[in-house]
């Protein structure tokens, strides 16, 4: 389902270009549970943009559902993404004007729902992460977790079939955290293909395969013995 | 040195009011080393954002420093913080269009200190949280961990008596989050105050005193047995 050969990343800001990805190449198949885990600055979120589409490399192949995702232009891009994947973005890159009922509509009006349904499974996801009482407050009116459970729901809302999840659990006690595994481990169950990044090894246990990256490059990549 | 007495913290925003603080009585003397723990939505941040400083309580009684907080005017309380505060904010509140030398330079521009000493005082501290090559990156061209460093090196430049730090090491890989904790272990042997918010017990254990918090109400308060 997903397949990158050769997947280089450069940023070229003004500055010393910074080789964020050096040649990576990975398979995963639809359907698994994959943690990538590594140091600050090594990649991982330069990583999850580009599987999650919302990125381009600076040069290599994406097959993606069979699709050349480097090839494709902007439009495709984003048809690929609103009906795929489910993206939880590290810092959460909730709209501040928005309630989190209103944020987590958002992905469901480019997939054409109606209004009333969209607000339907809107509040259904929200009280999943457990903030069926706090629908109606903007971002800045929220908690650092609530704020992530909030990005969580928003990126499961349109029912995708890929979940890649940038540090879903950063902000959450151990609890909370709890629940959203065991949420995620439910929507893999039915079938769907997980991705998550994390610093937390307990997190990462959760998944049948662990990727490390180190300084751009995959240096691991290893199937979990448990379960 | 900080003394709260029955704070309350209610916020009112149109909608059902939110108890967030609902009586919380504390003392911490001067050197003490403090973590903070509880749920996701419990009260921490706001709990935080008082004592450092930034926020008002509804109801009771501040004393920082001999001054009653609470009654002091918005230069009085700005000018305690800059003194006296180094606050490390959960989501790193970085200014966007400022590099991450010149954010950790602006503490010292309040504090009236020279350009050159300035810059000088900025590129030390970045360098001790392991980024003196990223120091002419914008917040948007740093890794979430990165940017969670800069806000940590801005909290330390103007060599504060009490750092204030809402969840520091949460978007830290391990080998990074235990450079900054011996970091601030060694602040806080040359006499520091430290107080932080952190969902991870193995944080918690550099402290010498573990705070719970619950619904808004402090629930534990324990010394640790270890050290
Ligand atoms: N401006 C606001 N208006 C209304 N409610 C608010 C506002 N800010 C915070 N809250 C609510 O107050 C409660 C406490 O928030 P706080 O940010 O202190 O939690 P926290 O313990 O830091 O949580 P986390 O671990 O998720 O960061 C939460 O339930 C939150 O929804
Ligand atoms: N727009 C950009 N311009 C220049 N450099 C960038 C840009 N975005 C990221 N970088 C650099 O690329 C490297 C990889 O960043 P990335 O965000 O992928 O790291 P990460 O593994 O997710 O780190 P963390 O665990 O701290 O979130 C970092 O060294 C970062 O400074
Ligand atoms: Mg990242
Ligand atoms: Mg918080």
């Amino acid at each position: 389902m997903i397949e990158l050969t050769d997947i280089v990343k450069t940023y070229n800001a003004g500055m010393q270009p910074v080789h964020a990805l050096r040649g990576i190449s990975l398979k995963i198949q639809t359907g698994e549970y994959v943690a990538i885990m590594g140091a600050s600055g090594s990649g991982k979120s330069t990583l999850m943009h580009l599987i999650g589409c919302l990125d381009r490399p600076t040069s290599g192949r994406f097959l993606l559902a069979g699709k050349e995702v480097q090839t494709l232009n902007q439009d495709e891009l984003a048809d690929i993404r609103n009906r795929l994947i489910g993206f939880v973005f590290q810092q959460f890159n909730l709209l501040p004007r928005m309630t989190a009922l209103e944020n987590v509509m958002l992905p469901l009006v480019y997939a054409k729902v109606s209004p009333s349904i969209r607000r339907e499974r809107a509040e259904t996801v929200l009280k999943l992460v457990g903030l069926g009482d706090r629908m109606h407050h903007r971002p800045n009116q929220l908690s650092g977790g609530q704020q992530q459970r909030v990005s969580i729901a928003r990126s499961l809302v349109n029912e995708p079939q890929i979940i890649v999840a940038d540090e879903p659990t950063g902000a959450l006690d151990s609890h909370t955290s709890a629940d959203i595994m065991t949420l995620l481990k439910e929507l893999h169950s039915q079938g769907m293909t997980v991705i998550l990044v994390t610093h937390d090894s307990e997190i990462a246990s959760y998944a049948r395969r662990l990727i490390r990256i180190k300084d751009g490059l995959i240096v691991g990549d290893t199937l979990s013995v448990s379960t």
